[in-house]
Protein backbone atom coordinates (compact mmCIF):
# COMPACT_ATOMS: atom_id res chain seq x y z
CA UNK A 1 0.00 0.00 0.00
CA UNK A 2 1.76 3.47 -1.08
CA UNK A 3 1.41 6.04 1.14
CA UNK A 4 1.32 9.49 -0.40
CA UNK A 5 2.64 12.36 2.07
CA UNK A 6 1.97 16.46 0.92
CA UNK A 7 4.03 18.88 2.39
CA UNK A 8 2.17 22.17 2.95
CA UNK A 9 2.60 25.35 4.48
CA UNK A 10 1.19 28.44 2.74
CA UNK A 11 4.12 30.60 4.45
CA UNK A 12 7.24 30.93 1.81
CA UNK A 13 10.95 29.97 3.09
CA UNK A 14 9.73 27.66 5.92
CA UNK A 15 11.72 24.07 5.08
CA UNK A 16 8.97 22.70 2.65
CA UNK A 17 11.31 21.83 0.04
CA UNK A 18 14.72 20.96 2.04
CA UNK A 19 12.56 18.51 3.79
CA UNK A 20 10.84 16.58 0.97
CA UNK A 21 14.12 16.03 -0.78
CA UNK A 22 15.91 14.82 2.43
CA UNK A 23 13.12 13.15 3.53
CA UNK A 24 12.86 11.37 0.19
CA UNK A 25 16.65 10.43 0.06
CA UNK A 26 16.02 8.93 4.19
CA UNK A 27 13.46 7.22 2.46
CA UNK A 28 15.56 5.71 -0.05
CA UNK A 29 18.47 5.09 1.88
CA UNK A 30 15.84 2.85 4.26
CA UNK A 31 15.06 0.72 1.06
CA UNK A 32 11.72 2.56 0.55
CA UNK A 33 11.35 2.82 -3.07
CA UNK A 34 10.44 6.56 -3.23
CA UNK A 35 9.13 8.62 -5.83
CA UNK A 36 9.20 12.78 -4.74
CA UNK A 37 7.00 15.08 -6.67
CA UNK A 38 7.73 18.91 -7.45
CA UNK A 39 4.82 20.71 -7.50
CA UNK A 40 6.08 24.26 -6.98
CA UNK A 41 6.43 26.32 -10.20
CA UNK A 42 9.59 27.89 -8.44
CA UNK A 43 11.33 24.13 -9.08
CA UNK A 44 13.94 24.36 -6.25
CA UNK A 45 13.53 20.56 -5.60
CA UNK A 46 15.06 19.51 -8.35
CA UNK A 47 18.42 21.47 -7.29
CA UNK A 48 19.28 18.62 -4.70
CA UNK A 49 19.39 16.04 -6.72
CA UNK A 50 21.63 18.07 -9.37
CA UNK A 51 19.36 18.06 -12.30
CA UNK A 52 18.99 21.59 -14.02
CA UNK A 53 15.81 21.80 -15.62
CA UNK A 54 16.19 20.93 -19.17
CA UNK A 55 14.19 22.50 -22.54
CA UNK A 56 12.97 19.54 -23.91
CA UNK A 57 12.42 17.47 -21.02
CA UNK A 58 8.75 16.71 -19.61
CA UNK A 59 7.82 18.02 -15.86
CA UNK A 60 4.99 18.36 -13.54
CA UNK A 61 3.15 20.38 -16.17
CA UNK A 62 3.40 18.05 -18.30
CA UNK A 63 1.16 15.81 -16.02
CA UNK A 64 -1.58 18.16 -15.76
CA UNK A 65 -1.67 19.48 -19.16
CA UNK A 66 -0.29 17.03 -21.27
CA UNK A 67 -2.91 14.00 -21.32
CA UNK A 68 -1.21 12.14 -24.14
CA UNK A 69 2.13 11.37 -22.61
CA UNK A 70 2.39 8.88 -20.22
CA UNK A 71 3.25 9.57 -16.04
CA UNK A 72 5.95 7.08 -16.42
CA UNK A 73 7.61 9.56 -19.26
CA UNK A 74 8.31 12.20 -16.44
CA UNK A 75 9.79 10.31 -13.91
CA UNK A 76 13.35 10.16 -13.47
CA UNK A 77 16.40 8.43 -11.38
CA UNK A 78 17.66 10.56 -8.53
CA UNK A 79 19.61 7.90 -6.16
CA UNK A 80 19.23 4.15 -5.87
CA UNK A 81 15.87 3.74 -4.63
CA UNK A 82 14.97 7.44 -5.42
CA UNK A 83 12.84 8.43 -8.34
CA UNK A 84 10.99 12.40 -8.77
CA UNK A 85 9.09 14.34 -11.07
CA UNK A 86 10.57 18.00 -11.52
CA UNK A 87 8.60 20.99 -12.01
CA UNK A 88 9.42 23.69 -13.96
CA UNK A 89 8.14 27.85 -14.20
CA UNK A 90 5.54 27.12 -16.30
CA UNK A 91 3.80 25.22 -13.90
CA UNK A 92 2.42 28.93 -13.01
CA UNK A 93 0.05 29.21 -15.79
CA UNK A 94 -1.54 25.73 -15.10
CA UNK A 95 -3.46 27.35 -11.92
CA UNK A 96 -4.94 29.79 -13.87
CA UNK A 97 -5.78 27.41 -16.71
CA UNK A 98 -6.69 24.70 -14.37
CA UNK A 99 -9.74 27.07 -12.58
CA UNK A 100 -11.73 26.69 -15.52
CA UNK A 101 -11.81 23.00 -16.00
CA UNK A 102 -14.33 20.88 -14.02
CA UNK A 103 -13.28 17.34 -11.83
CA UNK A 104 -9.25 20.11 -11.90
CA UNK A 105 -8.55 18.91 -8.21
CA UNK A 106 -8.31 15.27 -9.08
CA UNK A 107 -5.97 15.42 -12.02
CA UNK A 108 -2.90 14.71 -10.17
CA UNK A 109 -4.90 11.56 -8.85
CA UNK A 110 -5.58 10.73 -11.95
CA UNK A 111 -2.50 11.10 -13.27
CA UNK A 112 -0.36 9.16 -10.66
CA UNK A 113 -2.60 6.17 -10.63
CA UNK A 114 -1.10 4.64 -13.01
CA UNK A 115 2.42 4.45 -11.21
CA UNK A 116 1.58 4.47 -7.62
CA UNK A 117 2.05 0.48 -7.22
CA UNK A 118 5.42 1.06 -8.63
CA UNK A 119 6.84 2.98 -5.13
CA UNK A 120 6.36 2.59 -0.90
CA UNK A 121 6.06 6.21 -0.47
CA UNK A 122 5.11 9.36 -2.87
CA UNK A 123 6.39 13.10 -1.66
CA UNK A 124 4.35 16.21 -2.56
CA UNK A 125 6.52 19.38 -2.41
CA UNK A 126 3.94 22.16 -2.04
CA UNK A 127 3.96 25.40 -2.97
CA UNK A 128 3.72 28.41 -0.98
CA UNK A 129 -0.15 28.84 -1.03
CA UNK A 130 -3.52 26.97 -0.97
CA UNK A 131 -4.35 27.14 -4.75
CA UNK A 132 -5.29 24.68 -7.00
CA UNK A 133 -2.06 22.88 -6.96
CA UNK A 134 -2.02 22.32 -3.18
CA UNK A 135 -5.49 21.06 -3.59
CA UNK A 136 -4.16 18.60 -6.07
CA UNK A 137 -1.53 17.36 -3.70
CA UNK A 138 -4.56 16.85 -0.47
CA UNK A 139 -6.71 14.67 -2.85
CA UNK A 140 -4.39 12.16 -3.52
CA UNK A 141 -2.74 12.49 0.13
CA UNK A 142 -3.15 9.80 2.90
CA UNK A 143 -1.23 12.49 5.19
CA UNK A 144 0.30 16.05 5.51
CA UNK A 145 2.75 17.24 7.18
CA UNK A 146 3.28 21.08 7.60
CA UNK A 147 7.36 21.88 8.01
CA UNK A 148 7.36 25.51 9.63
CA UNK A 149 9.34 26.88 12.65
CA UNK A 150 8.59 27.11 16.62
CA UNK A 151 8.00 31.01 15.94
CA UNK A 152 4.93 32.99 17.50
CA UNK A 153 4.46 34.33 13.63
CA UNK A 154 4.41 30.41 12.48
CA UNK A 155 1.41 29.49 14.83
CA UNK A 156 -0.90 32.37 12.88
CA UNK A 157 -1.07 30.52 9.61
CA UNK A 158 -2.01 27.22 11.07
CA UNK A 159 -5.88 27.52 11.18
CA UNK A 160 -6.19 28.43 7.81
CA UNK A 161 -3.85 25.00 6.43
CA UNK A 162 -6.11 23.14 8.85
CA UNK A 163 -9.62 24.75 7.01
CA UNK A 164 -8.31 23.79 3.80
CA UNK A 165 -7.50 20.38 4.69
CA UNK A 166 -10.71 20.20 6.43
CA UNK A 167 -12.59 21.17 3.56
CA UNK A 168 -11.06 18.99 1.09
CA UNK A 169 -11.43 15.86 3.48
CA UNK A 170 -14.89 16.56 3.42
CA UNK A 171 -15.55 16.94 -0.17
CA UNK A 172 -12.56 15.77 -2.17
CA UNK A 173 -9.99 12.81 -0.31
CA UNK A 174 -12.00 11.43 3.02
CA UNK A 175 -8.35 9.72 3.42
CA UNK A 176 -6.98 12.49 3.80
CA UNK A 177 -5.47 13.19 7.79
CA UNK A 178 -3.17 15.53 9.10
CA UNK A 179 0.29 14.07 10.57
CA UNK A 180 1.49 16.97 12.19
CA UNK A 181 4.20 19.57 12.15
CA UNK A 182 8.06 19.26 11.21
CA UNK A 183 9.86 21.82 13.04
CA UNK A 184 12.36 23.00 10.72
CA UNK A 185 15.43 25.39 11.62
CA UNK A 186 14.90 24.81 15.17
CA UNK A 187 16.80 26.71 18.11
CA UNK A 188 16.36 23.97 20.46
CA UNK A 189 18.21 26.40 23.13
CA UNK A 190 15.69 28.73 23.14
CA UNK A 191 13.36 29.63 25.01
CA UNK A 192 10.53 31.39 22.68
CA UNK A 193 10.95 28.36 20.88
CA UNK A 194 10.43 26.05 23.47
CA UNK A 195 6.84 27.98 24.11
CA UNK A 196 5.60 27.88 20.95
CA UNK A 197 6.65 24.07 21.03
CA UNK A 198 4.28 23.73 24.37
CA UNK A 199 1.69 25.49 22.85
CA UNK A 200 1.34 23.52 19.40
CA UNK A 201 1.73 20.11 21.58
CA UNK A 202 -0.98 21.33 23.78
CA UNK A 203 -3.10 22.52 20.50
CA UNK A 204 -3.08 19.07 18.84
CA UNK A 205 -3.81 18.05 22.25
CA UNK A 206 -7.22 19.07 22.19
CA UNK A 207 -8.25 17.30 18.88
CA UNK A 208 -7.48 13.71 20.21
CA UNK A 209 -10.76 11.87 19.71
CA UNK A 210 -12.34 14.43 17.78
CA UNK A 211 -13.45 14.09 14.41
CA UNK A 212 -11.36 15.73 12.66
CA UNK A 213 -8.67 15.06 10.16
CA UNK A 214 -5.71 15.98 12.84
CA UNK A 215 -7.32 14.37 15.81
CA UNK A 216 -3.05 11.96 15.78
CA UNK A 217 -2.00 15.14 14.73
CA UNK A 218 1.03 16.17 17.24
CA UNK A 219 4.60 18.15 17.14
CA UNK A 220 6.39 15.37 15.14
CA UNK A 221 10.24 14.67 17.16
CA UNK A 222 12.90 15.00 16.18
CA UNK A 223 13.10 18.74 15.46
CA UNK A 224 15.58 19.29 12.41
CA UNK A 225 17.58 22.14 13.86
CA UNK A 226 19.31 24.87 11.89
CA UNK A 227 22.40 23.58 9.98
CA UNK A 228 23.88 25.83 7.55
CA UNK A 229 24.80 22.85 5.76
CA UNK A 230 21.10 21.58 4.41
CA UNK A 231 21.17 24.95 3.14
CA UNK A 232 24.62 24.39 1.18
CA UNK A 233 23.78 20.99 0.02
CA UNK A 234 21.62 22.36 -2.77
CA UNK A 235 24.32 24.68 -4.50
CA UNK A 236 26.25 21.49 -4.89
CA UNK A 237 23.00 19.51 -6.72
CA UNK A 238 23.14 17.20 -2.86
CA UNK A 239 20.85 16.03 -0.67
CA UNK A 240 22.58 16.22 2.91
CA UNK A 241 23.35 12.53 2.84
CA UNK A 242 25.46 13.22 -0.18
CA UNK A 243 26.96 16.54 1.22
CA UNK A 244 27.35 15.72 4.65
CA UNK A 245 25.91 12.70 6.19
CA UNK A 246 27.98 12.76 9.49
CA UNK A 247 26.50 16.27 10.48
CA UNK A 248 23.62 16.87 13.15
CA UNK A 249 20.98 17.73 10.07
CA UNK A 250 21.43 14.18 8.33
CA UNK A 251 20.84 12.63 11.36
CA UNK A 252 17.95 14.72 12.00
CA UNK A 253 16.07 13.57 9.02
CA UNK A 254 17.23 10.35 9.11
CA UNK A 255 15.92 10.04 12.85
CA UNK A 256 12.27 11.96 11.21
CA UNK A 257 11.85 9.33 8.60
CA UNK A 258 12.08 6.83 10.81
CA UNK A 259 9.75 8.67 13.48
CA UNK A 260 7.22 8.77 10.53
CA UNK A 261 7.84 5.54 9.23
CA UNK A 262 6.82 4.05 12.85
CA UNK A 263 3.09 6.03 12.64
CA UNK A 264 2.41 4.26 9.61
CA UNK A 265 2.72 0.84 11.63
CA UNK A 266 0.89 0.90 15.38
CA UNK A 267 2.07 -2.03 17.27
CA UNK B 1 10.98 65.75 0.08
CA UNK B 2 9.25 62.23 0.79
CA UNK B 3 11.23 59.58 0.22
CA UNK B 4 9.02 56.21 -0.58
CA UNK B 5 10.91 52.89 -0.04
CA UNK B 6 9.23 49.34 -0.94
CA UNK B 7 10.60 46.66 1.14
CA UNK B 8 10.25 44.17 -1.59
CA UNK B 9 10.65 40.30 -2.26
CA UNK B 10 8.15 37.62 -3.74
CA UNK B 11 9.96 34.97 -1.70
CA UNK B 12 8.49 34.14 1.75
CA UNK B 13 10.11 34.66 4.63
CA UNK B 14 13.01 36.01 3.81
CA UNK B 15 12.56 39.42 6.39
CA UNK B 16 10.32 41.82 4.71
CA UNK B 17 8.37 42.91 7.37
CA UNK B 18 10.83 42.17 10.31
CA UNK B 19 12.70 44.90 8.02
CA UNK B 20 10.33 46.86 7.51
CA UNK B 21 9.10 47.58 10.80
CA UNK B 22 12.55 48.06 12.64
CA UNK B 23 14.03 50.05 9.90
CA UNK B 24 10.54 52.51 10.36
CA UNK B 25 11.35 52.31 14.01
CA UNK B 26 15.10 53.13 13.12
CA UNK B 27 14.05 56.27 10.90
CA UNK B 28 11.56 57.53 14.08
CA UNK B 29 14.12 57.26 16.74
CA UNK B 30 16.90 59.17 14.03
CA UNK B 31 14.19 61.89 14.16
CA UNK B 32 12.34 61.57 11.07
CA UNK B 33 8.55 61.48 10.40
CA UNK B 34 7.75 57.83 9.32
CA UNK B 35 4.94 56.36 7.79
CA UNK B 36 4.55 52.45 7.49
CA UNK B 37 1.99 50.77 5.59
CA UNK B 38 1.43 46.69 5.09
CA UNK B 39 0.40 46.01 2.12
CA UNK B 40 0.59 42.03 3.00
CA UNK B 41 -2.85 40.67 3.31
CA UNK B 42 -1.16 38.24 6.62
CA UNK B 43 -1.20 41.56 8.35
CA UNK B 44 1.91 41.15 10.08
CA UNK B 45 3.69 44.29 10.08
CA UNK B 46 1.14 45.32 13.24
CA UNK B 47 2.24 43.38 15.30
CA UNK B 48 5.55 45.08 16.19
CA UNK B 49 3.47 47.78 17.41
CA UNK B 50 1.39 45.70 19.47
CA UNK B 51 -1.68 46.39 17.44
CA UNK B 52 -4.51 43.87 16.87
CA UNK B 53 -6.96 44.45 13.61
CA UNK B 54 -10.21 45.45 14.81
CA UNK B 55 -12.77 44.63 12.98
CA UNK B 56 -14.23 47.90 12.78
CA UNK B 57 -11.10 49.83 12.07
CA UNK B 58 -10.23 50.99 8.51
CA UNK B 59 -7.18 49.59 6.96
CA UNK B 60 -5.08 49.82 3.55
CA UNK B 61 -7.98 47.86 2.04
CA UNK B 62 -10.37 50.42 2.33
CA UNK B 63 -7.10 52.94 0.91
CA UNK B 64 -7.61 50.86 -2.24
CA UNK B 65 -11.90 49.91 -2.10
CA UNK B 66 -13.28 52.91 -0.20
CA UNK B 67 -12.37 56.41 -1.70
CA UNK B 68 -14.97 58.23 0.21
CA UNK B 69 -13.06 57.84 3.37
CA UNK B 70 -10.37 59.65 3.89
CA UNK B 71 -6.41 58.52 3.84
CA UNK B 72 -5.54 59.96 6.82
CA UNK B 73 -8.35 58.18 8.58
CA UNK B 74 -6.34 55.14 8.16
CA UNK B 75 -3.07 56.36 9.51
CA UNK B 76 -2.43 55.05 13.33
CA UNK B 77 0.30 56.36 15.58
CA UNK B 78 2.55 53.50 16.42
CA UNK B 79 5.62 55.26 18.45
CA UNK B 80 6.87 58.85 18.50
CA UNK B 81 7.74 60.10 14.62
CA UNK B 82 6.37 56.77 13.71
CA UNK B 83 2.66 55.80 12.18
CA UNK B 84 1.09 52.79 10.31
CA UNK B 85 -1.29 51.58 8.12
CA UNK B 86 -2.57 48.06 9.00
CA UNK B 87 -3.34 45.93 6.82
CA UNK B 88 -6.31 42.95 7.17
CA UNK B 89 -7.01 39.63 5.77
CA UNK B 90 -9.81 40.76 3.29
CA UNK B 91 -6.95 42.75 1.41
CA UNK B 92 -6.28 39.28 -0.48
CA UNK B 93 -10.17 39.88 -2.65
CA UNK B 94 -8.40 43.52 -3.45
CA UNK B 95 -6.08 41.20 -5.59
CA UNK B 96 -8.95 40.01 -7.63
CA UNK B 97 -11.02 43.12 -8.00
CA UNK B 98 -8.36 45.79 -8.40
CA UNK B 99 -7.29 43.61 -11.52
CA UNK B 100 -10.64 44.46 -13.40
CA UNK B 101 -10.17 48.57 -13.30
CA UNK B 102 -8.28 50.47 -15.51
CA UNK B 103 -5.28 52.64 -14.03
CA UNK B 104 -5.43 49.98 -10.98
CA UNK B 105 -1.70 49.75 -10.52
CA UNK B 106 -1.95 53.97 -9.00
CA UNK B 107 -4.52 53.55 -6.66
CA UNK B 108 -1.86 53.48 -3.69
CA UNK B 109 -0.03 56.68 -5.07
CA UNK B 110 -3.68 58.44 -5.70
CA UNK B 111 -4.68 57.70 -1.92
CA UNK B 112 -0.99 58.02 -0.14
CA UNK B 113 -0.76 61.87 -2.78
CA UNK B 114 -2.79 63.94 0.05
CA UNK B 115 -0.70 62.67 3.27
CA UNK B 116 3.02 62.43 1.55
CA UNK B 117 3.95 65.89 2.95
CA UNK B 118 3.05 64.73 6.57
CA UNK B 119 6.19 62.35 6.01
CA UNK B 120 9.70 62.38 5.50
CA UNK B 121 10.04 58.83 5.00
CA UNK B 122 7.06 56.00 3.89
CA UNK B 123 8.16 52.56 3.87
CA UNK B 124 5.75 49.76 2.31
CA UNK B 125 5.78 46.31 3.16
CA UNK B 126 5.23 43.88 -0.04
CA UNK B 127 3.17 40.65 0.08
CA UNK B 128 5.03 37.54 -0.98
CA UNK B 129 4.45 37.96 -4.69
CA UNK B 130 4.89 40.35 -8.13
CA UNK B 131 1.03 41.07 -7.86
CA UNK B 132 -1.08 43.72 -7.99
CA UNK B 133 -0.44 45.14 -4.56
CA UNK B 134 3.23 44.79 -5.24
CA UNK B 135 3.16 46.52 -8.89
CA UNK B 136 1.19 49.12 -6.99
CA UNK B 137 3.86 49.66 -4.52
CA UNK B 138 6.95 49.95 -6.90
CA UNK B 139 4.84 53.16 -8.50
CA UNK B 140 4.58 55.22 -6.54
CA UNK B 141 8.26 53.86 -4.69
CA UNK B 142 11.94 56.30 -5.14
CA UNK B 143 13.49 53.20 -4.62
CA UNK B 144 13.13 49.07 -3.69
CA UNK B 145 15.37 47.42 -1.37
CA UNK B 146 15.30 43.68 -1.14
CA UNK B 147 15.74 41.73 1.85
CA UNK B 148 17.09 38.47 1.25
CA UNK B 149 19.31 35.28 2.62
CA UNK B 150 23.12 35.08 1.84
CA UNK B 151 22.37 31.52 0.22
CA UNK B 152 22.47 29.92 -3.35
CA UNK B 153 18.41 29.84 -3.64
CA UNK B 154 17.86 33.67 -3.26
CA UNK B 155 20.18 34.21 -5.59
CA UNK B 156 17.50 32.49 -8.34
CA UNK B 157 14.30 34.57 -7.33
CA UNK B 158 16.42 38.27 -7.74
CA UNK B 159 16.27 38.60 -11.94
CA UNK B 160 12.75 38.10 -11.76
CA UNK B 161 12.18 41.00 -9.06
CA UNK B 162 14.39 42.84 -11.45
CA UNK B 163 12.63 42.32 -14.60
CA UNK B 164 9.29 43.67 -12.52
CA UNK B 165 10.92 46.49 -11.67
CA UNK B 166 11.53 47.01 -14.60
CA UNK B 167 8.93 46.93 -16.42
CA UNK B 168 7.59 49.18 -13.89
CA UNK B 169 10.22 52.02 -14.31
CA UNK B 170 10.16 52.27 -17.97
CA UNK B 171 5.44 52.36 -18.19
CA UNK B 172 4.72 53.33 -14.97
CA UNK B 173 7.24 55.34 -12.81
CA UNK B 174 10.54 56.78 -13.97
CA UNK B 175 11.61 57.57 -11.07
CA UNK B 176 12.14 54.35 -9.35
CA UNK B 177 15.57 52.74 -8.59
CA UNK B 178 17.12 50.01 -6.78
CA UNK B 179 19.10 50.53 -3.63
CA UNK B 180 19.95 46.91 -3.51
CA UNK B 181 19.85 43.81 -1.21
CA UNK B 182 19.26 43.71 2.38
CA UNK B 183 20.58 40.56 3.93
CA UNK B 184 18.64 39.39 6.27
CA UNK B 185 18.85 36.28 9.05
CA UNK B 186 23.05 36.28 8.24
CA UNK B 187 25.37 34.06 9.21
CA UNK B 188 28.42 36.07 8.75
CA UNK B 189 30.91 32.90 9.70
CA UNK B 190 29.65 30.88 6.51
CA UNK B 191 31.95 30.38 3.65
CA UNK B 192 28.89 29.99 1.30
CA UNK B 193 27.09 33.13 2.71
CA UNK B 194 30.29 34.74 1.59
CA UNK B 195 31.06 33.30 -1.46
CA UNK B 196 27.28 34.21 -2.22
CA UNK B 197 27.32 37.92 -1.00
CA UNK B 198 30.89 38.30 -3.26
CA UNK B 199 28.68 37.02 -6.50
CA UNK B 200 26.09 39.11 -5.72
CA UNK B 201 28.66 42.26 -5.21
CA UNK B 202 30.23 41.43 -8.45
CA UNK B 203 26.70 40.87 -10.57
CA UNK B 204 25.50 44.75 -9.19
CA UNK B 205 29.02 45.77 -10.35
CA UNK B 206 28.23 44.99 -13.50
CA UNK B 207 25.29 47.38 -13.79
CA UNK B 208 27.58 50.38 -13.22
CA UNK B 209 26.55 52.84 -15.91
CA UNK B 210 24.01 51.07 -17.28
CA UNK B 211 20.73 52.82 -18.26
CA UNK B 212 19.01 50.73 -15.56
CA UNK B 213 17.03 50.94 -12.45
CA UNK B 214 19.59 48.63 -10.63
CA UNK B 215 22.65 50.88 -11.87
CA UNK B 216 23.33 52.43 -8.20
CA UNK B 217 22.58 49.12 -6.36
CA UNK B 218 24.53 47.51 -4.26
CA UNK B 219 24.61 44.61 -1.03
CA UNK B 220 23.61 47.25 1.56
CA UNK B 221 25.80 46.85 4.98
CA UNK B 222 25.59 46.27 6.98
CA UNK B 223 24.02 42.62 7.26
CA UNK B 224 21.34 42.17 9.72
CA UNK B 225 22.55 39.04 11.81
CA UNK B 226 20.54 36.16 12.48
CA UNK B 227 19.59 37.02 16.22
CA UNK B 228 16.31 35.24 18.27
CA UNK B 229 15.29 38.45 19.66
CA UNK B 230 14.28 39.83 15.98
CA UNK B 231 11.67 36.83 15.92
CA UNK B 232 10.28 37.22 19.69
CA UNK B 233 9.73 41.17 19.52
CA UNK B 234 6.44 40.85 17.98
CA UNK B 235 4.87 37.96 20.57
CA UNK B 236 5.43 41.01 22.83
CA UNK B 237 4.09 43.47 20.23
CA UNK B 238 7.32 45.24 20.03
CA UNK B 239 10.09 46.19 17.79
CA UNK B 240 13.50 45.43 18.56
CA UNK B 241 14.00 48.88 20.05
CA UNK B 242 11.44 48.45 22.72
CA UNK B 243 12.58 44.85 23.05
CA UNK B 244 15.87 44.35 23.42
CA UNK B 245 17.60 47.45 22.21
CA UNK B 246 21.16 46.79 23.33
CA UNK B 247 20.82 43.36 20.81
CA UNK B 248 22.81 42.77 18.07
CA UNK B 249 19.57 43.01 16.12
CA UNK B 250 19.13 46.45 17.08
CA UNK B 251 22.43 47.44 16.12
CA UNK B 252 22.39 45.94 12.71
CA UNK B 253 19.16 47.94 12.30
CA UNK B 254 20.13 51.29 13.43
CA UNK B 255 23.48 51.19 11.61
CA UNK B 256 21.24 49.51 8.32
CA UNK B 257 18.98 52.82 8.61
CA UNK B 258 21.88 54.91 8.47
CA UNK B 259 23.33 53.74 5.80
CA UNK B 260 20.41 53.94 3.59
CA UNK B 261 20.08 57.96 4.75
CA UNK B 262 23.56 58.19 3.72
CA UNK B 263 22.81 57.38 0.44
CA UNK B 264 19.97 59.78 -0.37
CA UNK B 265 22.26 62.68 -0.02
CA UNK B 266 25.62 62.00 -1.62
CA UNK B 267 28.38 64.58 -0.55
N1 LIG C 1 17.45 23.26 8.99
C1 LIG C 1 17.90 24.24 8.20
N2 LIG C 1 19.01 24.93 8.55
C2 LIG C 1 19.48 25.94 7.79
N3 LIG C 1 18.91 26.39 6.65
C3 LIG C 1 17.79 25.75 6.24
C4 LIG C 1 17.22 24.64 6.97
N4 LIG C 1 16.13 24.22 6.31
C5 LIG C 1 16.00 25.01 5.22
N5 LIG C 1 17.00 25.92 5.17
C6 LIG C 1 17.17 27.00 4.16
O1 LIG C 1 16.08 27.91 4.31
C7 LIG C 1 15.63 28.37 3.02
C8 LIG C 1 14.16 27.99 2.83
O2 LIG C 1 14.02 26.59 2.82
P1 LIG C 1 13.11 25.83 1.75
O3 LIG C 1 13.41 26.30 0.36
O4 LIG C 1 13.22 24.38 2.02
O5 LIG C 1 11.68 26.38 2.19
P2 LIG C 1 10.30 26.26 1.39
O6 LIG C 1 9.23 26.24 2.42
O7 LIG C 1 10.34 25.14 0.42
O8 LIG C 1 10.25 27.64 0.60
P3 LIG C 1 9.17 28.04 -0.55
O9 LIG C 1 7.93 28.40 0.18
O10 LIG C 1 9.81 29.23 -1.22
O11 LIG C 1 9.00 26.85 -1.43
C9 LIG C 1 16.54 27.69 1.99
O12 LIG C 1 17.57 28.59 1.64
C10 LIG C 1 17.09 26.49 2.73
O13 LIG C 1 18.35 26.10 2.23
N1 LIG D 1 17.54 38.53 11.67
C1 LIG D 1 16.65 37.61 12.08
N2 LIG D 1 17.00 36.68 13.00
C2 LIG D 1 16.13 35.74 13.41
N3 LIG D 1 14.87 35.60 12.94
C3 LIG D 1 14.45 36.48 12.02
C4 LIG D 1 15.30 37.54 11.54
N4 LIG D 1 14.59 38.27 10.63
C5 LIG D 1 13.38 37.69 10.54
N5 LIG D 1 13.28 36.61 11.38
C6 LIG D 1 12.12 35.71 11.53
O1 LIG D 1 11.97 35.02 10.29
C7 LIG D 1 10.57 34.86 9.97
C8 LIG D 1 10.28 35.51 8.63
O2 LIG D 1 10.51 36.90 8.72
P1 LIG D 1 9.48 37.98 8.11
O3 LIG D 1 8.08 37.69 8.54
O4 LIG D 1 10.03 39.32 8.41
O5 LIG D 1 9.64 37.64 6.56
P2 LIG D 1 8.73 38.13 5.36
O6 LIG D 1 9.60 38.19 4.17
O7 LIG D 1 7.99 39.38 5.72
O8 LIG D 1 7.69 36.94 5.20
P3 LIG D 1 6.37 36.94 4.26
O9 LIG D 1 6.86 36.71 2.88
O10 LIG D 1 5.56 35.78 4.79
O11 LIG D 1 5.71 38.28 4.43
C9 LIG D 1 9.80 35.50 11.12
O12 LIG D 1 9.40 34.50 12.04
C10 LIG D 1 10.80 36.45 11.75
O13 LIG D 1 10.53 36.68 13.12
MG1 LIG E 1 9.91 25.08 -1.61
MG1 LIG F 1 5.95 39.84 5.61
Amino acid sequence: HTRVIALLNQKGGVGKTTSTANLGAAFALAGLRTLVVDLDPQSNLSLHFGHEPAADQPTVRDLFMNPDLASSEMIRVARENLWFIPSDTELALVEGELALQPNMQHILAERLAPVMSSFDVVLLDCPPSLGVLTVNALTIADEVIVPTQAQYLALRGLEKLLETVLLVQRALNPRLTVAGVLLCMHESQSSHGKAVVEEMDSYFAKYRGSELPWQNAEVLRPAVRRNIKLAEAPSFGQTIFDYAPTCAGAADYRALAEAIRRRWKPL
